[in-house]
């Protein structure tokens, strides 16, 4: 799951 | 989100207003590589194909919408425009797209977090993003009188990668599950691409005089 948290970023 | 991810975000806004207006102003793509907004192009496609299946926040879509209209602009523009197109430096940006994709597209295949199409797409446009300004390096090399605007277009467009470590580093502080090493490695890759850059732009800047990098 960790690599959904920086898909906030642009 | 915290202030240095705002300010990088903004830095990066900040850098294609500056080409938008450049551009716009003066008629003129003078010193501007169309191979880096083109490859530009791609990494928002395929970083932002998201779009149609995530929905993240209001603000995270507006600014996606942005970045990839102003991009699919400037290239109209530098291809179509019966004036700006006369301008571009065409013999000069002569980088070849094959040497930054393929590798990049084989490292996303290689290396990524989940063999996915989307996911792989994604990485590929995490890596491809850190080398794309190349071509744009090189053109600068090239030219003698590089225009302050162009200058400063590539300056916060550097800014706003060093300004998303000081993101990372701070959500790294403070999320518990928040580990992206391919994403910061990438980062620090981009970041150092313009160590050199940024050098010359500050010696300019504090001589004031005219930015020129050394061949």
């Amino acid at each position: 799951d960790d690599d959904r948290v920086s898909k906030d970023e642009l | 989100m915290n202030v240095f991810r705002l300010a990088g975000d903004m830095t990066h806004l900040l850098s294609i207003i500056v080409l938008l207006l450049k551009i716009n102003a003066t008629r003129s793509c003078r010193g501007i590589s169309l191979k880096t907004q083109e490859l530009y192009a791609v990494v928002f496609v395929c970083r932002y194909l998201d779009l149609f299946t995530n929905f993240i926040s209001l603000y995270n879509t507006v600014m996606k919408i942005i970045f990839l209209v102003s991009t699919f602009t400037i290239i109209y523009w530098m291809r179509f425009h019966k004036v700006i197109r006369v301008t571009y430096d065409r013999e000069q940006d002569t980088f070849r797209y094959q040497f930054l994709v393929l590798p990049c597209l084989v490292l996303a295949l290689l290396l990524n977090n989940e063999f996915t199409a989307m996911e792989v797409l994604w990485t590929f446009s995490i890596y491809l993003e850190a080398v794309a300004i190349l071509p744009q390096l090189v053109l600068l090399q090239r030219t003698n009188n590089i225009d302050n605007l162009t200058g400063n277009y590539v300056f916060l467009l550097g800014s706003y990668r060093a300004l998303y470590i000081l993101n990372w580093v701070y959500r790294f502080m403070t999320e518990k599950h928040y580990r992206q090493y391919l994403v910061w490695i990438s980062g620090i890759v981009q970041t150092i691409i313009y160590i050199d850059f940024f050098y010359y732009y500050i010696k300019s800047w504090r001589n004031n005089e005219k930015l020129s990098l050394p061949a």
